[in-house]
């Protein structure tokens, strides 16, 4: 089973063509296995990534150096994981 | 155990084996409505299961509808089983439903990928592909919305078996995507498909894979215009509208392409919720929410379909 310990999800926004084609990028840098589960699309619109957590500060700083505005929409993915596995397990008895 | 759809927990989220066994159980409940077809195996060869419903006559315009062909959307397949009940149910008491159904029929493929859905019950949640080894590569599956035969090949999806959009070795390679082909085109008279996804509440129409505009573009236009506006009016959740590539970005082989360009004039896909923070693991309490709102603009589009006959 993958787990995904300390892997965060990050809403970023774009606010020019060019950052978004830096983000578009970001996906086809197979050794950070990143995951668009919202590409980025046009200029203002989120964008949401989630970021394994060995490749977190990388991304991060990248995103930063670039100027490209994120917050973190989900802190630690298996932490939701888990309660949704339990609320499954809840319903089903 | 005692099956009956009234003891089934919409609410919460279940397994590929207790959606299965819950659509036998439909179809016992409303034998003269709903039954299950069988439209070919998936990879590991599970059975892909579609829902017919049907008040009669011979080969009917039809509209199809999916839910879960990325596996790990697991609002879709929800909101799938929840519409599945509420067509059974509402035929007979809703004069639109009634309506729809006694002029044409609808078909519903609530989990399109069923190995990937298994997978995320498994061994990873956030899986979105199908489950079919690439010769030469260690990564697994293929995007089932990229390997359709409209612009396959192009921009906007990946020649990377390791990437979440490979398109796959060739149009239609994938057995899931095949399955539909083939009953799409076999069955040669639907008028509608709708293919729901999620989560970036849209609701979009061709074309992914090219600019210029559909012919039906205005139409289109004006019926997702209705249906984003009614969906609104039930819980205020706000969507956007438009063709794919005009909404979001240029996306190769995706499924309403290939029916569009099949002759399927009304050719929609949803981006159901995520009105908050949680993506892909949106919580259950959110299933009846986005299933009733949803409803009332898949009944804008089914109603239309009915009134403008092609």
């Amino acid at each position: 089973e993958q787990l995904f310990v300390g892997d965060q999800v990050l809403r970023i926004t774009a606010s020019n063509e060019e950052q978004i084609a830096l983000l578009r990028a970001l996906d086809e840098q197979t050794e950070l296995q990143v995951d668009f589960w919202r590409h980025p699309g046009s200029p203002g619109h989120p964008a949401d990534l989630r970021v394994p957590f060995p490749s977190l500060q990388a991304v991060k700083t990248l995103l930063e150096s670039k100027g490209i505005s994120y917050s973190i929409m989900i802190e630690d993915l298996q932490k939701l994981l888990d309660e949704e596995k339990k609320a499954m397990a809840k319903s089903r008895r | 155990t005692e099956r009956s759809t009234s003891t089934f927990d919409f609410a919460s989220y279940h397994t590929i084996d207790e959606i299965y066994s819950w659509m036998d159980t439909l179809v016992a409940d409303h034998p003269d409505l709903v039954s299950k077809l069988q439209i070919g195996q998936s990879y590991e060869n599970r059975s892909l299961y579609v829902l017919k419903f049907s008040t009669g006559g011979s080969n009917r315009s039809a509209i199809w509808l999916d839910t879960g062909i990325h596996s790990r959307e697991w609002i879709t397949q929800a909101t799938g089983a929840w519409t599945a009940n509420k067509i059974a149910e509402e035929y007979g008491q809703d004069p639109s439903v009634t309506a729809i159904l006694d002029g044409m029929d609808i078909f519903l493929e609530i989990i399109a990928n069923p190995d990937g859905f298994a997978y995320t019950h498994s061994s990873n949640r956030m899986w979105r592909k199908t489950r079919s080894i690439n010769a030469g590569s260690h990564c697994v599956g293929v995007d089932p919305n990229r390997n359709w035969d409209a612009g396959f090949g192009g921009s906007g999806s990946s020649s990377n078996p390791c990437s979440e959009t490979y398109r796959g070795p060739y149009a239609h390679s994938e057995r899931e995507v095949k399955a539909i082909v083939d009953f799409i085109l076999g069955h040669g008279n639907v008028k509608s498909v709708i293919s729901i996804h999620s989560y970036s509440q849209m609701l979009l129409y061709p074309y992914g894979y090219k600019t210029a505009p559909a012919p039906d573009h205005q139409e289109l236009n004006e019926v997702a215009k209705k249906a984003v506006s009614d969906l609104a009016a039930v819980y205020g959740t706000k969507y956007t509208y438009g063709s794919i590539v005009d909404t979001i970005y240029l996306a190769d082989g995706t499924t309403i392409d290939w029916t569009y360009d099949n002759g399927v004039k009304y050719s929609f896909t949803f981006e159901l919720r995520d009105t908050g923070c949680y993506g892909f693991i949106l919580p259950s309490t959110q299933i009846i929410p986005t299933a009733t709102e949803t409803w009332a603009a898949l009944l804008d589009i089914m109603v239309h379909v009915l009134e403008h006959p092609y």
